[in-house]
């Protein structure tokens, strides 16, 4: 049901899968995933609770490195790839990580607006 | 304006932050904002508690009522703002020090250091921004954090972002030319200070493109604000 989950999240990404197309000359081998993965637990200091949650872990990871190389495609002036947050779905990482509430709409009572500034010279 | 700016190299940026697994974006935002108006009011950087807003603030906007300040749960620049106006300032991070979740408020009114004059909203203008980033110092900002996730360094400028905004950052400088080896050429872009750690993005920042054709990328542009400083003395 986890790795379920982990897929649902991806189909989730409207923006993404509308413009990429397959990614089977990129899928890699388990041995390959596992090397991968184990490189990440090192450089990051990561630790699972046992054996269930680490195959988890490392189907999210899976997913994030496909995600990642799709956000490589419609970002390709940055560098994507490996991050800390590697491990965590998207919704995970938002529920964790992220925390501007009411989608950033500015309008307190008693705020102003900034007045216009100069910007020639 | 300047062609490139950078307050980094003026002394009015602290170290980068951690705010661990917590949705506090907000109040570093917020501090970090503050940090670079109080250097400019005082000529000192003081290195202000996200955990005394984590832990006290409860502003609402009074415009929307689900959008209130709560903790690691979440919260908005403008309203830790009023907040900050209402409560007196903020207290060191060495005074309250930040622990990643929320707990009871242990604010101590007499050792405030730094305090707000005033706060406002900068519109969606990008030389409005360039400039009141120039007059004002580090501007609190909201972005779309979509690409944030995976990335690691270089112009971020997506084809295509969401302008959804669910990520408080600090504005803290702009740059003419970011080469991108990719498109062959160079990118106008900002420079946003993060607070998940140095390593993350290129230690701790994020750039992102901005001028005509990448305007309000991943909504950098929509939601930005600016505070003013007085100095406070201890008594």
């Amino acid at each position: 049901s986890s790795s379920a989950s982990a897929e649902r999240e991806e189909e989730e990404d409207p923006l993404i899968e509308q413009v990429v197309g397959g990614d089977d000359d990129e899928l890699m081998s388990e041995l390959e995933a596992e090397a991968h993965f184990a490189s990440f637990e090192r450089r990051f200091g990561k630790a699972y609770g046992d054996a269930g949650e680490r195959a988890y872990r490392m189907s999210v990871f899976s997913a994030n490195l496909r995600r990642a190389r799709r956000h490589q495609r419609l970002d390709p002036t940055a560098e994507h790839g490996v991050t800390k947050f590697s491990d965590l779905t998207p919704a995970e990482f938002r529920d964790r990580f992220l925390g501007l509430r009411g989608g950033g709409r500015p309008n307190l009572a008693g705020s102003r607006d900034a007045p216009i500034l100069p910007t020639d010279g | 304006l300047p062609a490139d700016f950078d307050w980094r190299e003026h002394g009015a940026v602290g170290p980068v932050k951690d705010q661990g697994s917590c949705g506090s974006c907000w109040s570093f935002s917020t501090s970090g904002a503050l940090e670079g108006a109080h250097f400019l009011a005082t000529g000192k950087l003081e290195v202000l508690s996200e955990q005394q807003m984590v832990d006290c603030d409860h502003e609402c906007d009074p415009s929307e009522s689900r959008a209130c300040d709560s903790g690691c749960n979440g919260g908005l620049m403008t309203t830790a703002f009023s907040y900050l106006m209402k409560s007196g300032g903020l207290q060191t991070e060495k005074d309250y020090p930040y622990v990643g979740r929320e707990n009871t408020c242990k604010f101590d009114k007499s050792k405030i250091v730094a305090q707000v004059k005033n706060f406002s909203v900068v519109s969606v203008n990008e030389d409005q921004i360039a400039a009141n980033l120039v007059k004002h110092g580090p501007l609190a900002i909201g972005i779309n954090a979509a690409f944030m996730q995976t990335y690691i360094g270089g112009v971020s400028c997506p084809f295509i972002c969401g302008k959804h905004l669910d990520h408080g950052v600090l504005l803290v400088g702009y740059g003419s030319a970011g080469y991108t080896p990719i498109r062959f050429k160079d990118m106008p872009y900002w420079i946003i200070k993060n607070s998940w750690g140095e390593n993350w993005g290129e230690h701790g920042y994020y750039k992102i493109c901005r001028g005509p054709r990448a305007h309000n990328k991943c909504g950098v542009d929509s939601m930005v604000s600016t505070v003013t400083a007085i100095h406070t003395k201890k008594e």
